[in-house]
């Protein structure tokens, strides 16, 4: 009745909302975790220290090299049809501005088409995307390529719509992507409030004027660490499940859905496998992965550094989609891998979290589905998800200790049954 | 039993379901 003692521990019992405030103590003390930042590496030697206090096995610190960029005063004014501040959260990555700004009539934009169409009016403007939103990963693309784009056309600078499913006048922010051979201009993104009214300005004929003022800087890479801790198999030490989420975070909020909640359910699903004095045939790994948001940075160099074991995988899991109410666990694998997936979500039953979708997905975790290793993440409520995303509404106000009980739940009877039974996931 | 080094499981996936329904 394993699965039965860690739900009843961690949704009724003495583990009760102890993910919550382990994490609202950990972001409440060291804020948001930007790669870079002084407070992301302060994370981590807390972090370092917590797991140790937690008595997990084998803690420690991969050392990696991660991006370092900073944000800086920024600043965005409609001077024309009439003043207006705006709200505007520069992508990570980009480029400043000089000191004065740059001003400039904008050009409104629904589409990546539309830009290419009206590509001669582009010369000397700013572009405004004010592209609808589709889903997360079908509208992203204008976050992470727009500034990209309307350099192509000569644009001076872009202002994309903020990637969210709603919105009370939240700029989001994220990373975008420069182009070798393409020039970089600075790009922000603004409120999709804003976003509809230019478009509605410029639909009847106003000329609409904005002065952007940006002081983001790119600095050199800077030294960081994943940080890992296990339980240790006691049977097949060598084999692994490995449970993870990433510490780091964007620069505003406090990095706590986003995701915070997957980091310390991941931790949670540890402690409480070792709380019921339960050792897996397999080893149980938690990471937690610095650098997430510029693109998987450290997850990519823990991959270069631990591929030549992915034979001895069994399962990688991911939590960075949200910790509300879990509907179920997305899953990449073999149709055998999926059936016996199916069988230990039956061991859910209790808590109603029995599904099992498609898709397995994590930045952190790709490169080792890529490679053929079964993947599983969590999934809940995305449209709450994506309306705090990266955004200043990123904090503990979001979050609820007994969504992020079930979570840790879910986490630790897939992590432990997988990492216990006795032969691996099936690959092919 | 083997350990899917080879990615063939000794056990029937009756004998599976029966592995994973102890765990409840």
């Amino acid at each position: 009745d394993v699965a039965k003692a860690i739900i009843n521990l961690a949704v009724y019992g003495e583990a009760q909302n102890r993910s919550y405030e382990r994490l609202s103590l950990l972001v409440d003390t060291v804020g948001p975790r930007l790669s870079g930042s002084k407070n992301l590496e302060k994370a981590i030697q807390i972090m370092y220290q917590n797991l140790q206090d937690d008595r997990l096995e084998n803690v420690h610190l991969e050392p990696v090299k991660i991006p370092h960029w900073e944000r800086g005063e920024e600043s965005a004014m409609m001077l024309e049809p009439r003043l207006h501040k705006m709200a505007i959260l520069g992508l990570g990555s980009s480029i400043g501005t000089p000191h004065e700004g740059i001003t400039a009539e904008v050009l409104v934009v629904t589409s990546f088409d539309e830009l290419r169409r009206r590509a001669s009016e582009a010369r000397g403007k700013i572009v405004v995307y004010n592209q609808p939103y589709v889903n997360y990963s079908k509208s992203v693309q204008y976050r992470v390529s727009g500034a990209v784009e309307a350099a192509k056309v000569g644009a001076l600078a872009s202002l994309i719509r903020s990637v969210t499913s709603f919105s009370i006048y939240s700029p989001h922010t994220g990373i975008q992507k420069y182009q070798d051979g393409v020039p970089k201009i600075p790009t922000a993104c603004i409120t999709v409030e804003d976003a509809e009214m230019v478009a509605r300005m410029a639909s009847r004929g106003s000329r609409v004027v904005v002065q952007l003022k940006m002081g983001a800087k790119n600095y050199p890479d800077v030294d960081s660490f994943n940080t890992v801790a296990e339980i240790i198999g006691r049977k097949y030490p060598e084999q692994v499940v490995l449970v993870s989420g990433h510490l780091d975070s964007w620069d505003v909020g406090q990095g706590a859905m986003d995701d915070g909640g997957g980091a310390f359910i991941s931790w949670e699903a540890l402690s409480l496998i070792k709380d019921l004095g339960l050792r897996p045939k397999r080893t149980l790994r938690l990471v937690l992965w610095t650098a997430e948001e510029q693109g998987g940075i450290g997850a990519f160099q823990y991959y270069q550094q631990h591929k030549a074991n992915i034979s001895n995988y069994s399962l990688v899991m991911e939590s960075d989609l949200g910790t509300f109410l879990p509907s179920g666990l997305q899953f990449t694998g073999s149709e055998k891998a999926r059936a016996i997936m199916k069988e230990v979500m039956k061991l859910l039953q209790p808590i109603n979290v029995t599904q099992l979708f498609t898709a397995g997905e994590g930045t952190d975790i790709s490169f080792w589905i890529q490679a053929g290793v079964p993947g599983a993440s969590l999934l809940d409520d995305l449209y709450k998800y994506f309306s705090f995303h990266h955004s200043r509404g990123d904090t503990m106000t979001v979050m609820d200790p007994e969504q992020m009980n079930v979570a840790a739940a879910v986490w630790a009877v897939v992590s432990y049954v997988i990492a216990d039974r006795e032969e691996m996931l099936p690959r092919n | 039993a083997a350990i899917y080094q080879n990615g063939v499981s000794q056990n029937t996936f009756q004998e599976i379901k029966e592995e994973i329904a102890h765990y409840k």
